[in-house]
């Protein structure tokens, strides 16, 4: 009994999609934790008003996945400085994908406070928020960020090594730091480059260094900016590294009434640990060593090499894992197997193994584990197994690449 | 590269250690 357990996930249909509720606690546990929402579901205050269909939910996802990918393939150490003035045009230079994260957390900035949500992205280094004097903002549902109203707020002089840090920075006429910070749909955050006081939680941190976006476009939905948890010098973690010793762990919620959380500084019990590894080339990106995939307990015949060789990238801002076509042929042949009793749905942008389970009040689906460089296996919720839509497309939750090498 | 995306990440405790280059996985979180 344990071992059939072991191989498949026995789930309510009612449970793969939305909530209608939301029971999320007002106040984080610990000083340097805060809660976590998905952006699109009942725990988001946008839920209603931000909603884009699955379609361009996954649309936006391979945007992000070729952005990543031109990165990878035209990997440099340093861009050019943009230099010039703040509202002058920049070229957009890398494609046409965009980065969006779907997760959001609260945070403060300013003193007095005040509260803003910003998506979180291990894939970004820079934090931004939206900024007063705004000459061209998107639509936002908190009020802009204004630094004359902090007692606390301070430019950083164009000449600084913080300023220089920047993968693209300026300089104003007053010598002040400008930032640019450029995805690729033509979406951009351009403004000053700042600091103040960070309310994280409970903890206050000074001095924090991040973007005040006056010019920002680019489907970032109403969020009031981002969190970047990358791995660069600009990065949260990097400027608070002697206050939490460089360490974050958050759990992702499902997109059921579930939250999550993200937390500075320490550690998790009942965790297993792999090796990270880093790319001199991708500074921002956090890589692991992919090793296998089980289905239903049996790890698939595969190559190591197929996962070593073009190198894996734990990401919290793409959506839908992306693995070589051959790794991918053989998952999704070993999951097809195991669901021949459920009636095949039309395929769903790059979902194309989905499934019309109308008709089922529960379904099985097998149990699939990544496993990583000393054999830490992660076995998956039932939730990154499957994304439904509705019930009449219910799809594995993985997509290929264009080829092995990518 | 392969991506590990935040669907599949549901629900586990991540923990990024930069410090000490290893990231740890944990299940059943977010309860």
């Amino acid at each position: 009994a344990r071992e059939l357990a072991e191989e498949h996930h026995v789930i309510d249909v009612k449970s793969l999609l939305p909530s209608s509720f939301c029971s999320m606690p007002d106040k984080s546990m610990s000083s340097s934790r805060l809660n976590v929402v998905h952006r699109h579901g009942q725990c988001s205050s946008r839920a209603r008003q931000d909603k884009p269909s699955h379609v361009e939910l996954l649309r936006q996802d391979q945007a992000r996945v070729d952005y990543i990918h031109f990165q990878a393939a035209n990997a440099t150490t340093r861009l050019n400085p943009f230099g010039g003035s703040l509202f002058a045009g920049v070229p957009v230079s890398l494609g046409k994908a965009l980065r969006t994260s779907n997760y959001i957390i609260i945070i403060g900035f300013g003193t007095p406070t005040k509260s803003f949500s910003v998506a979180f992205d291990t894939g970004t280094d820079i934090t931004w928020t939206q900024c007063v004097p705004c000459s061209n903002c998107y639509t936002q549902k908190d009020p802009f960020y204004d630094p004359t109203q902090s007692s606390t707020f301070t430019d950083i002089s164009c000449n600084s090594e913080y300023c220089i840090d920047l993968k693209k920075f300026g300089c104003s006429s007053t010598s002040t730091c400008l930032y640019h910070q450029e995805y690729d749909d033509n979406s951009y955050s351009n403004g000053s480059f700042i600091q103040d006081t960070l309310t994280f939680s409970s903890d206050t941190i000074h001095n924090f260094r991040f973007g005040c976006g006056h010019n920002n476009s680019g489907l970032f939905g109403q969020t009031d900016g981002l969190l970047g948890l990358g791995r660069g010098d600009v990065s949260i973690i990097s400027q608070t590294s002697q206050l939490y010793g460089k360490i974050f762990s958050y759990c992702l919620p499902s997109e059921t009434n579930t939250i999550g959380y993200l937390e500075l500084g320490s550690s998790v019990p009942d965790v297993k640990y792999t090796p990270m590894l880093t790319n001199p080339s991708l500074p921002t990106f956090y890589f692991l060593k992919l090793i296998a995939i089980s289905v239903a307990g049996a790890r698939l015949a595969l190559s190591p090499t197929i996962f070593s060789g073009p190198g894996t990238m734990l990401d919290s801002g793409t959506v839908i894992s992306r693995l070589p076509p051959t790794a991918y042929s053989a998952l999704r042949d070993a999951f097809k197997q195991y669901m021949t009793k459920y009636p095949m749905a039309p395929p769903l942008s790059i979902l194309d193994t989905c499934y019309n389970i109308t008709n089922y009040e529960t379904v099985y689906v097998p149990s699939i584990a990544l496993i990583f460089d000393d054999e830490v296996t992660a076995t998956l919720d039932f939730s990154g197994i499957v994304y439904t839509s509705r019930k009449s497309r219910m799809c594995l939750a993985f997509a290929k690449n264009d080829d092995d090498s990518e | 590269v392969v991506i590990i995306g935040n669907v599949q990440q549901r629900r586990f405790n991540i923990v990024y250690d930069v410090g000490n280059l290893r990231i740890g996985f944990g299940a059943n979180g977010c309860s």
